[in-house]
C-alpha cells in the first residue's frame, strides 16, 4: 500500500440506540 | 454537439457521486422501496451494499465528514426502518442481513488497515478510504447485523415451528413400521399424511427454500452455516421436548421413525455441503433419545450401555423416556422400576442439570468472519431499474 501522508481521522459514531432515538425523533417530526 | 464518449472502466475510480440533497432519495430507492422479490432479484448479490459503499468512498474523497456521517446514519436507520416494516418476511430479512454484512466487509476491506488488505488487488488497495477511519461505524454495523440475524432466526422459527412435531414425530415417514398399534393407545395418525398436516418432506422443502434464498442474496457461506446450525438446533429441541412430554411418542417404532427422519436431515446437509456447519451435532440429544427407545432395557449390561451411549441427555431426560416407554405389543414388558433405579444410581455422579426440557429458544452467538470480495468497484454499473439516475459514476 502506498505510503500514507497523514493518518485517517477517526469518525466518532453514535451507538445503535442513539441512532434509534434520531430515527424516532425524525419520525415524530415528519408529518 | 457534445460527443458522449463512453468512458472505459479503467477510467472509473469505483466511486459514486451524489448531491447532499439527494441522500433521502438514495435511501428511499435503494433501501426503503427496494423489493427483494422485485428488481432486486436480478441484481448482483450485495449490489446495494457496494453502491452505498461507493457513495461513502466519494464523500470520503471529498473529505466531507458530515456527508459521510449523514449517509452512514441514514443507511443504518433506513435498514432498521425496513426491518421494522417487513421484519416478518424471510426474504427481506435475509436480503438486508446479506447486504449489511457485505457493507461491513467493504468498510473493512477498503479501510486501509493492513489486516484487511491481504486479499486485495493493487487496484483495490488504491480504492481504500483516504481521509476517514470508520472503525466505530463498523462496530455499529456489526451490532445491527447481530440484531438482523436474531430477527432472521425468529422468522425462520415461526415458519418451521408448526411443521416440526407433525413432520418429525407424528407423521409416519416409513409407512407401516408401527403397523402394530402400541398397546392401550389409539394410533394417532394414518400412515399417509392427512390433508394439512406437515410431513418430513414439508420440513426439507422449507429448508431448501431458506437455503436457496440466502444463496441468492449472496449471504456469506460462513453465515449460512450458522443459520442452518440454528435451524437444526430448533428442530432437534422441539422434537425432543415433545417426545419427553408424550407417552404416545415413546415406543420402539417411534424410535425407528425418528432415526430415519434424522438420517434424511443429515442427507440434506450432505447435499448442501453443510456437514461442517455443526448442524448435525445439534441433533445429538434427539438421536440418543431415539436410540434409547430401541435398545434393550433389562439387564445391568443394558444399563451400562445406556449410560455410556446417552452422553448428550440429562439423567432426568433418560429417566423420563424410560418411564414413558410403551411396549410395542403385549409380548414386550414395560421398563421395570428396578432398572430405572439402576440407571439413576449409575448416573448419580453426573451432577447434570435437573432440567427436563431443552431450551428451544436458545440462539447461538453469531459471528461475521471477514469475507473480502474480489469484485472490482470500478466495474460496477447501476441498473436503471433502481431509479438512481441522480447518481454519477466517478
Amino acid at each position: 500500500p502506498t505510503q500514507r501522508q497523514r493518518p485517517r481521522v477517526l469518525l466518532k459514531a453514535p451507538t445503535l440506540a442513539e441512532m434509534e432515538e434520531m430515527l424516532t425523533s425524525e419520525e415524530e417530526d415528519s408529518p | 454537439h457534445p460527443v458522449n464518449i463512453p468512458r472505459k472502466e479503467k477510467d472509473f475510480q469505483g466511486m459514486l457521486e451524489y448531491k447532499k440533497e439527494d441522500e433521502p432519495k438514495l435511501i428511499k430507492n435503494l433501501i426503503l422501496d427496494l423489493k427483494p422479490r422485485g428488481v432486486a432479484v436480478n441484481l448482483i448479490p450485495g449490489l446495494p451494499a457496494y453502491i452505498l459503499f461507493m457513495c461513502v468512498r466519494h464523500a470520503d474523497y471529498l473529505n466531507d465528514d458530515q456527508k459521510v456521517r449523514s449517509l452512514l446514519t441514514s443507511t443504518i436507520n433506513g435498514i432498521k426502518k425496513i426491518l421494522k416494516k417487513r421484519g416478518d418476511d424471510f426474504e427481506t430479512v435475509s436480503f438486508w442481513l446479506s447486504n449489511t454484512c457485505r457493507f461491513l466487509h467493504c468498510l473493512k476491506q477498503y479501510s486501509g488497515e493492513e489486516g484487511f488488505m491481504k486479499h486485495n488487488t493493487s487496484r483495490q488497495n488504491e480504492h481504500c478510504l483516504t481521509n476517514f477511519d470508520l472503525a466505530e461505524y463498523r462496530q455499529v454495523l456489526s451490532d445491527l447485523a447481530i440484531q438482523i440475524y436474531q430477527q432472521l432466526v425468529r422468522v425462520l422459527e415461526n415458519i418451521l415451528q408448526p411443521m416440526i412435531v407433525s413432520g418429525m414425530l407424528e407423521h409416519e415417514t416409513i409407512q407401516g413400521v408401527s403397523g402394530v398399534k402400541p398397546t392401550g393407545l389409539r394410533k394417532r395418525t394414518s400412515s399417509i399424511a392427512d390433508e394439512g398436516t406437515y410431513t418430513l418432506d414439508s420440513i426439507i422443502r422449507q429448508l431448501n427454500t431458506f437455503h436457496s434464498i440466502m444463496c441468492q442474496h449472496g449471504m456469506d457461506p460462513e453465515l449460512i452455516k450458522q443459520v442452518v446450525k440454528q435451524m437444526f438446533y430448533i428442530i432437534g429441541a422441539v422434537t425432543l421436548n415433545n417426545l419427553l412430554l408424550r407417552k404416545d411418542m415413546c415406543s420402539w417404532s417411534k424410535g425407528m421413525q425418528i432415526r430415519y427422519n434424522v438420517s434424511q436431515l443429515e442427507e440434506w446437509l450432505r447435499d448442501k455441503n453443510l456437514m461442517t456447519s455443526g448442524a448435525k451435532e445439534t441433533l445429538e440429544p434427539l438421536i440418543q433419545a431415539a436410540q434409547l427407545l430401541q435398545v434393550k432395557k433389562k439387564t445391568d449390561e443394558d444399563a451400562e450401555a445406556i449410560c455410556c451411549m446417552c452422553n448428550a441427555l440429562t439423567t432426568a431426560q433418560i429417566v423420563k423416556v424410560l418411564n414413558l416407554y410403551t411396549p410395542v405389543n403385549e409380548f414386550e414388558e414395560r421398563v421395570s422400576v428396578s432398572f430405572i433405579r439402576t440407571i439413576q444410581m449409575r448416573m448419580r455422579d453426573r451432577k447434570d442439570s435437573p432440567q427436563l426440557l431443552m431450551d428451544a429458544k436458545h440462539i447461538f452467538p453469531v459471528t461475521f468472519p471477514f469475507n473480502p470480495s474480489s469484485l472490482a468497484l470500478e466495474t460496477i454499473q447501476i441498473p436503471a431499474s433502481l431509479g438512481l439516475g441522480f447518481i454519477t459514476r466517478v
